[in-house]
């Protein structure tokens, strides 16, 4: 339990490491700035509630889209998302982990390079909606599959649209860490 | 930033990623 979770939160950090530094080398020796991504976090205030309006409205939909892909998944198993299990077992260090894992790193990490580098690459070579679609897509396909798919594509959307309406990363940040909180509060009790 | 910067930095994550987490 605890040991994997510091392997994963390592992995995660190591990986954020080495793709920041090559956005900052990189973007530092063509002269553009690399904060261009999404980092910009003021006013901090309206950003967080932009995150937690995106997270109320993902509520029905991504609900929605839960009953639609359970009924279409029915007969195919999709495997759990591995840190349910260890939150269910209920010692103490293990779910203090979980939580920095899912609901700190995951969050930061996976918003500044899906909503961040990966998204303003196609959204400078198409046009909004297909940059939308298409970073979702990609999302949702390195979760459990085939059951989590519809509704993390439908969330990770919205976090796209957040991106797209604000101008930073911070409303998906928000956004993300309160979706990925409550998860794994209902998967404690 | 120009998209090929943004996608290089993306993979340069995701493929380490991957990487790390099928070797540690």
């Amino acid at each position: 339990g605890v040991q994997d979770l510091i392997i994963e939160l390592a992995v995660m950090v190591l990986s954020a490491a080495i793709g920041l530094s090559t956005l900052w080398s990189m973007a530092g020796s063509n002269g553009q700035d690399p904060k261009a991504i999404g980092y910009k976090f003021k006013p901090a205030g309206e950003n967080v509630l932009w995150g937690l309006g995106g997270f109320i409205a993902s509520l029905p939909l991504v609900a929605a889209m839960s009953l639609l892909s359970n009924w279409a998944f029915r007969r195919i198993h999709t495997p759990e998302q591995p840190i349910i299990p260890m939150v269910s077992s209920g010692n103490a260090a293990v779910v203090a982990l979980a939580f920095i894992v899912a609901c700190v790193a995951a969050p930061i990490i996976e918003e500044t390079f899906f909503r961040g580098t990966l998204y303003n690459a196609f959204r400078g070579k198409t046009g909004t909606w297909p940059s939308v679609l298409a970073t979702s897509a990609l999302f949702a396909a390195v979760h459990p599959l085939p059951g989590n798919f519809l509704p993390i594509f439908t969330l990770a959307c919205i976090l796209a649209i957040l991106r797209e309406r604000t101008g930073s990363l911070l409303p998906g940040m928000v956004c993300h860490s309160v979706f990925n909180t409550s998860s794994l509060i209902i998967a404690l009790l | 930033i120009s998209p090929t910067i943004l996608l290089r930095a993306f993979l340069s994550y995701f493929v380490s990623f991957i990487i790390l987490s099928v070797v540690i």
